[in-house]
């Protein structure tokens, strides 16, 4: 699957 | 964001704190393993290189940049500044047994085969097993202080609160990163049994002994 962007965790 | 990310994070915080702490006020890293410090340097530095590209919040760059700070002072401060008392013997982990395995694994096993993605794999990956060193060092000499077990205790909670907030993002808003799920479940069953003896002994006064 496509990354999941923006990637919001830390 | 949810109260078990903010939780976790916090966690996370107060570890890293608890640990500067320990080395600022008794001057000394006895008991720490530098080698897990250089693991968790590497873990950010190779995370968060999307710093100054992605701005998701001003508590998101804030923690970033905290984090990326701790964690190279600690090193700096373990191996420069109190560099006398670092215990070289008993911090012995081979970390290329560590650090191999998961770029190879994060080339391989990815969601996307571009750069960042794949040092971001690479940092969850590594940030799962980083630990070892250090649980690898409290087992050689068989104790730790009290105030060492309370930075394992939180750092240990961190992933397992994530867990918990992983579970809530994918009910409530469909979203979950199996890569990151797997690699935090081996992390939090890392400390499965350190987690055992914190809350069997520490909690009750007792110092942290591990059966020899």
């Amino acid at each position: 699957s496509k990354a999941q962007e923006p990637k919001d965790e830390l | 964001m949810n109260i078990f990310r903010l939780a976790g994070d916090l966690s996370h915080l107060a570890a890293i704190i608890i640990l500067l702490i320990k080395i600022w006020k008794t001057r000394s890293c006895a008991g720490i393993s530098g080698r897990s410090q250089v693991l968790f340097a590497i873990v950010f530095i190779t995370r968060y290189l999307d710093l100054f590209t992605n701005f998701i919040s001003a508590y998101n760059t804030a923690m970033k940049v905290f984090f990326l700070g701790s964690s190279i002072g600690t090193v700096y401060l373990m191996y420069l500044k109190f560099k006398a008392t670092y215990d070289h013997n008993h911090d012995t982990f081979r970390i290329e047994f560590l650090l191999l395995p998961t770029a190879l694994l994060s080339l391989v096993l990815n969601h996307e085969f571009s750069v960042m993605e794949i040092l971001w794999t690479f940092s969850i990956y590594l940030e799962s097993v980083a630990i070892l060193p250090q649980l690898f060092m409290v087992s050689k000499t068989g104790e730790a202080e009290s105030i060492t077990s309370h930075y394992l205790f939180a750092l240990g909670s961190y992933r397992g609160l994530y867990i918990l907030n992983w579970i809530y993002r994918y009910y409530f808003e469909g979203f979950y990163d199996i890569i990151a799920i797997v690699a935090g479940c081996v992390q939090t069953i890392l400390y499965c049994d350190f987690f055992y003896l914190y809350i069997t002994k520490v909690l009750k006064g007792k110092k942290l002994q591990l059966p020899a």
